[in-house]
């Protein structure tokens, strides 16, 4: 089963059309393995992306060196996930 | 188990198998209004089932609506299990949905890409695609709304298998598109088509893949603007809509520019509830207050349409 040990999903808002653009040419790097939740849309419009922990600290690099702000949505998917099985299977629990 | 659809727990996220035993529980207990369509298999062998809401005629306009072509937007599949018991529960009681299958049919597809959902509960529960394999790739899988012959493989879609939005090798390559493809063909008398995703807060009509609006887009819109003023009554949940390609991005080859481009002039599709945190991973508790207040809309645009034949 693959699991997600210290992936992010980073919301991302991007200030301007140049911003918007460098968040698209992250979408297009194949090589982070990102998954993009929601996708680059217009400028101010949220774009949310599950970052594997191997490529976290680049992709933050990324965005940091283009001043483009971040936060993290989830900080830890995994533990949401985990959550989510417990509640699934206590509602089974008559 | 539950006993009987009255048992049922709807507040909580469910297997395939829960949802497959749903709805023959919901079809034994209601054969009056209640029948389960099998449309095709997804690629796995898995049933395409489709419960059909009618109250009697022979081939009426009808009214579809799918959850879950996006396996992972476990919040569609489950609001569709309560939308399910809702139509049972609220004919003959609410006169506005019992007016509606006085004169229309509602087919209903809770899980409409079966394969991937049974993954996103095996394997990997962020998965979104099907899960046919590509020839030649070691990635799995075609993004089901980008599979439509709608502008199919021009740009808003991908054509790298390892891309969640692969268009796949060919229009309607994946059973689980095609199925449904055959089956409004088939029909000719589907006048409203409504595709469930989640999650960005969104009602969207066509077109995704080319700029040019369609040529009911006015009626569409005021349609549009009147379902989310009902879904926002509720609990103020606020949304956006218009075209896909001017609320959210380009997409080609999706379900609706397809169902539109089909005559089916009310073609829609929703982006459910957000919390703004959770994601794709909407906790269990928003399952019914987020079916409710989408019902709301799904009413609106259903009269519309049973008032508005064409």
């Amino acid at each position: 089963k693959v699991t997600f040990e210290g992936h992010k999903v980073l919301r991302i808002v991007p200030k301007d059309e140049v911003q918007l653009s460098l968040i698209k040419d992250l979408e297009e790097m194949m090589e982070f393995e990102l998954d993009f939740w929601r996708g680059v849309t217009t400028v101010s419009n949220p774009v949310d992306v599950r970052v594997p922990f191997h490529v976290l600290k680049s992709v933050k690099d990324y965005l940091e060196t283009q001043n483009i702000d971040y936060s993290a949505m989830i900080e830890d998917l995994q533990m949401i996930l985990d959550k989510e099985q417990k509640e699934m299977a206590a509602a089974r629990v008559p | 188990q539950p006993k009987n659809t009255d048992s049922f727990d709807f507040a909580n996220y469910h297997t395939l198998g829960e949802i497959y035993s749903f709805q023959d529980m919901l079809v034994a207990e209601n054969p009056n209004i209640v029948s389960k369509i099998v449309i095709g298999q997804s690629y796995e062998g898995r049933p395409l089932n489709v419960l059909k809401f009618s109250t009697g005629g022979t081939n009426r306009p009808a009214i579809w609506i799918d959850t879950g072509i996006h396996s992972r937007e476990w919040v569609t599949q489950a609001s569709g299990l309560w939308f399910a018991k809702k139509i049972v529960t609220d004919y003959g009681t609410d006169p506005a949905l019992t007016a509606i299958l006085s004169q229309m049919d509602i087919f209903l597809e809770i899980a409409t890409n079966p394969d991937g959902y049974a993954f996103t509960h095996s394997g990997n529960r962020m998965w979104r695609k099907t899960r046919k394999p590509n020839p030649g790739s070691s990635c799995v899988g075609v993004d089901p709304n980008r599979n439509w012959d709608a502008g199919f493989g021009e740009p808003g879609a991908s054509s790298n298998p390892c891309s969640e939005t692969y268009r796949g090798p060919s229009a309607h390559s994946e059973s689980e598109v095609k199925s449904i493809v055959d089956f409004v063909k088939s029909h000719g008398n589907i006048k409203a088509f409504i595709s469930i995703h989640s999650y960005s807060q969104m009602l969207m009509y066509p077109y995704g893949y080319k700029r040019t609006p369609t040529n009911d887009a006015a009626e569409l819109h005021k349609v549009a603007q009147k379902a989310i003023s009902d879904l926002t009554s509720l609990y103020g949940t606020k949304y956006t809509y218009g075209s896909i390609i001017d609320t959210i991005y380009q997409a080609s080859g999706n379900t609706i520019d397809w169902t539109y481009e089909q005559g089916i002039k009310y073609s829609y599709t929703f982006e459910l509830r957000d919390t703004g945190r959770y994601g794709f991973l909407l906790p269990a508790s928003q399952i019914i207050p987020t079916a409710q207040e989408t019902w709301l809309a799904l009413m609106s645009i259903m009269d519309h349409t049973s008032k508005n034949p064409y």
